[in-house]
């Protein structure tokens, strides 16, 4: 499954 | 990364400096919010598990936010420690009354309620978005209380709405460029936060422009 993007953020 | 998360990120970082910068300037916590601070160390906290379970150097993104996650947890605590210890006494604790009990159960009821996946990491991750996007009301609060805006308080406080805007034109950015699972947890919660600070500004501005103490409605 595609990750989620605000996982990477801070 | 983009020029937008970096610039947020760089707008935050700046925040805290300032807010460090204002306490050791001038001997004093004076007209911050002490509960404001310690919901940001609880948003940390909840919210950089992953700490423990990330190689930095698993990739260059990786090893910049595990420098960036150490920074904000520890100039967080250390914020707390010199407000609660070495400048406890300028602390204004008779005006920084603001229930910080009652945001806090919102959040977990809310991140109870909506997360991503059934994990107690999904679930203290979407916990400290929906706190975060209410961190500031504490320090906001006792702005009002007090009426006085202190330049350097000020610069903090529009610093750290700066840095959410310019996350949400990362996240714009991110929406046409990326083909990634879209995060409306992140997205919704960031957008109210914004608008905190947006509605702050405003009447900031207008307090300014009328020479009149600071009113919040």
């Amino acid at each position: 499954p595609p990750e989620d993007t605000a996982k990477d953020e801070l | 990364m983009n020029i937008f998360r970096l610039g947020g990120d760089m707008l935050h970082v700046v925040s805290i400096f300032l807010l460090l910068l204002k306490i050791q300037t001038s001997h004093s916590c004076a007209g911050l919010s002490l509960k404001t601070q310690i919901l940001y160390m609880v948003v940390f906290s909840t919210r950089y598990l992953d700490l423990f379970f990330t190689k930095p150097w698993h990739s260059a993104l990786t090893f910049y936010n595990t420098i960036m996650k150490i920074l904000f947890l520890s100039s967080s605590a250390y914020t707390i420690y010199l407000m609660q210890k070495r400048y406890k006494h300028t602390y204004d604790k008779v005006h920084d009354t603001f229930r910080i009990q009652y945001l806090i159960a919102a959040a977990a009821v809310l991140a109870l309620i909506f997360h991503l996946r059934l994990t107690v990491f999904e679930i203290l991750w979407a916990f400290s978005v929906f706190l975060e996007s209410v961190a500031i009301l504490p320090q906001l609060f006792l702005l009002q209380e007090t009426g006085e805006v202190e330049n350097i308080t000020s610069h903090y406080i529009f610093c750290l709405g700066g840095y959410r805007t310019l996350y949400i034109f990362n996240w714009v950015w991110r929406y046409f460029t990326e083909h990634r699972r879209n995060q409306w947890l992140a997205w919704g919660c960031g957008t109210v936060q914004t608008l905190i600070y947006a509605d702050f500004f405003y009447y900031y501005i207008l307090s300014r422009k009328q020479g009149k103490k600071l009113r919040l409605p």
